[in-house]
């Protein structure tokens, strides 16, 4: 795992986080499902907790999609390429390339278009930027900056864990794995006992 | 374009008619190494630049000459990513290159923290064997 430069975190007293989702958007309840169980992956081994705010502006954690330029100097090139990305905290700004193919729910693996990108798992990933997290050359890890279109990879490795915990210490109630999502639907539930940090 | 699930994404996606990824064009760099020049490997350069692999890249001239910085560049990616070190577009490097990224840097400042960051004994994850 790495850090950003600095090592910038969310201050001690900021540990409750708010999130919102640019209103422009016009986000389904599925979607947001989908970012509450990526968030949930990261509370669930740090003491952080995210919550839904009602204003977009004052939320410490702001969601959008977005196409091409968008304004921060870091435009987005269409399909593929470059999927997403966040800034470092406390800036909370969470920016997703509106031209991929995300797929919300379901097993992946098995679409037959090669741009579609597992939503969750882009989401998991960027919402370590926004806890301070840089990227990490295990591979198994959220952290990772590839992923593979039609891959679904949503558990955190012992690495990503060891990374955040470092930051933000544990949650006591962390026993080594992540909390899948509140969806209806099938969902990659397997353990990550593999994962499990020291 | 976010779909409910993969049933949900419209026919005309299916299979292969999407648009050329980003990416795509530099699979045509195959092992490619210093000293040569090719169409479009400036564009090259613009993805390491982009990704901190090549910090200071000039705005202007930029050429497609596969140079000392772009050799540098690529050793350190393959050092991040736990490719073999060969300074050269071989295939499984250019095959990482097109993968879809998360858009922030690997490299900030000059200092990535990745593998190629870190001291030689932290990355002995693998063993390496030689046949006698």
């Amino acid at each position: 795992y790495s850090f950003f430069p600095s090592t910038p975190v969310w201050p001690q007293n900021r540990r409750d986080l708010t999130y919102a989702f640019l209103p422009e958007n016009e986000l389904s309840d599925a979607v947001k499902i989908v970012f509450i169980g990526a968030f949930q992956r990261w509370s669930a081994a740090t003491p952080l907790t995210f919550k839904e705010a009602t204003s977009f502006y004052s939320a410490d954690i702001k969601i959008g999609f977005f196409v091409g330029d968008h304004g921060d100097s870091e435009p987005f090139d269409g399909v593929l390429g470059t999927l997403a990305h966040a800034f470092s905290p406390p800036s909370g700004r969470l920016h997703l390339d509106g031209d991929e193919n995300w797929v919300i729910t379901g097993d992946i693996s098995k679409s037959s278009v090669k741009s579609a990108v597992d939503l969750e798992s882009v989401a998991v990933h960027e919402i370590g930027h926004l806890l301070g997290l840089g990227h990490s050359s295990v591979e198994d890890a959220i952290m990772y900056p590839t992923i593979s279109s039609r891959t679904k990879k949503v558990e955190l490795a012992s690495d990503d864990v060891l990374g955040i915990q470092t930051l933000y210490g544990a949650n006591p109630n962390y026993d080594g794995t992540t909390t899948s999502a509140p969806s209806t639907q099938a969902r990659d539930t397997s353990a990550a006992g593999d994962h499990l940090g020291s | 374009r976010l779909f409910p699930n993969i049933s949900s994404i419209p026919s005309y996606l299916v299979p292969n008619a999407t648009i050329p990824a980003a990416w795509d064009a530099f699979k045509h760099f195959g092992n490619c190494h210093a000293g040569e020049k090719v169409d479009g490997l400036g564009k090259l350069k613009k993805y390491f630049n982009r990704f901190g692999y090549i910090p200071n890249l000039p705005t202007t001239n930029l050429t497609d000459d596969f140079d000392e910085d772009l050799e540098a560049a690529l050793k350190t990616y393959q050092k991040n990513f736990n490719l073999n070190v060969t300074g050269e577009l071989d295939g499984p490097t250019l095959e990482h290159l097109v993968k879809p990224r998360c858009g922030n840097p690997d490299v900030v400042n000059g200092t990535t923290t990745m593998n190629s960051g870190k001291p030689a004994s932290y990355n002995s994850t693998k063993f390496h064997s030689v046949s006698h």
